[in-house]
């Protein structure tokens, strides 16, 4: 699974996400990429968010809404929080994965509860990364 | 002032199989992914046009489960999922199930764009995109002998789709 979330200049917040499913899936199977609010979610009111990870715990937590959502309630400082919150609740239900998400302050952010992540961001003000795993040193210089 | 995030997956990772080689691979991937959607917003381009720059080249490279990429379904088929979101008015765009579309993040916002609906699947997705000129891309575009490798081990050791994805992306 891939995904990317932005703000632009503008203050405008967009997510995209694209898979290919899991290995031998049958019937039909379907995760969370393509399910707007499981996988997917933006608002310029609260954030935008895109998830890779175990998508049938993805779509019961409706993840990427329910961090928007108490986003929008809680405001921002709390956001970093809120992620984690929603991801533990997913852990909590015995799934795991990750989400990237982007504020309307454009704070970009990581979560997830996993050993690894394959993730990047960059922003105005300099930052641009790569990394892999948890806790791991970065790939490229954040300034 | 702009902001991007990426991701190509997460999941359980093993250091001890990922060689300095593979790993720089794959972070040179995710720097060509974040540069193309840097650029973008580098120049004033939206949020919307930033996240399908980014995200094109990771369906486009065979390392990550999307697109090109994709993995194996039971029946030896790739099958291709995407969304993609406007926070400015929350307009939405998804389709699953699709196997002939290169891009399905340019379909799934060609739904948000070009329809009054928000989610297609299979082969209805299929015609939409038919209709709206995008290619017809073969299943062979999608079909990596390494992806078919894990299905295949999958398969004789009877695991589950868990057991063999050592990661989801």
């Amino acid at each position: 699974t891939v995904g990317a979330v932005a703000m632009d200049t503008q203050g405008n917040l967009a997510a995209g996400t694209s898979t290919g499913g899991m290995t031998g899936k049958r019937w039909g199977r379907v995760g969370d990429a393509p399910m707007i609010g499981a996988g997917t979610y933006a608002d310029n009111r609260a954030c935008a968010v895109s998830a890779t990870g175990w998508g049938e715990y993805f779509i019961r937590v409706g993840v990427a809404h329910e961090i928007c959502a108490r986003l929008r309630m809680a405001g921002e400082p709390g956001a970093q929080a809120i992620a984690d919150s929603v991801m533990a609740d997913v852990e909590a239900l015995g799934g795991d994965g990750g989400v990237i998400l982007i504020t309307p302050a454009g704070e970009a952010l990581y979560s997830f509860n996993t050993t690894g992540m394959y993730r990047g961001r960059a922003t105005s003000e300099g930052v641009n990364e790569v990394a892999i795993f948890g806790g791991e040193e970065r790939a490229s210089a954040t300034p | 002032r702009w902001s991007l995030a990426i991701h190509g997956g997460a999941g359980t990772l093993d250091p001890a199989q990922m060689t300095p080689e593979r790993r720089a691979e794959y972070e040179a991937a995710l720097q060509a992914a974040l540069d193309a959607g840097r650029a973008v917003l580098a120049a004033g381009g939206s949020a919307m046009e930033a996240v399908q720059a980014a995200i094109l080249p990771m369906e486009d490279s065979p390392l990550f489960n999307a697109g090109r990429g994709a993995v194996f379904t039971w029946d030896e088929t790739n099958e291709l999922d995407a969304s993609i979101m406007d926070g400015r008015d929350r307009s939405a765009g998804a389709v699953a199930g699709v196997k002939t579309v290169k891009n399905p993040i340019l379909l799934a916002d060609r739904v948000r764009t070009d329809s009054e609906h928000v989610f297609m699947i299979g082969s209805g997705a299929e015609s939409f995109a038919v209709s709206k000129g995008f290619e017809v891309t073969p299943p062979e575009y999608f079909a990596s002998e390494a992806r078919l490798k894990s299905l295949e081990r999958m398969k004789a050791d009877k695991l589950s789709a868990i057991d063999v994805d050592t990661k989801f992306g």
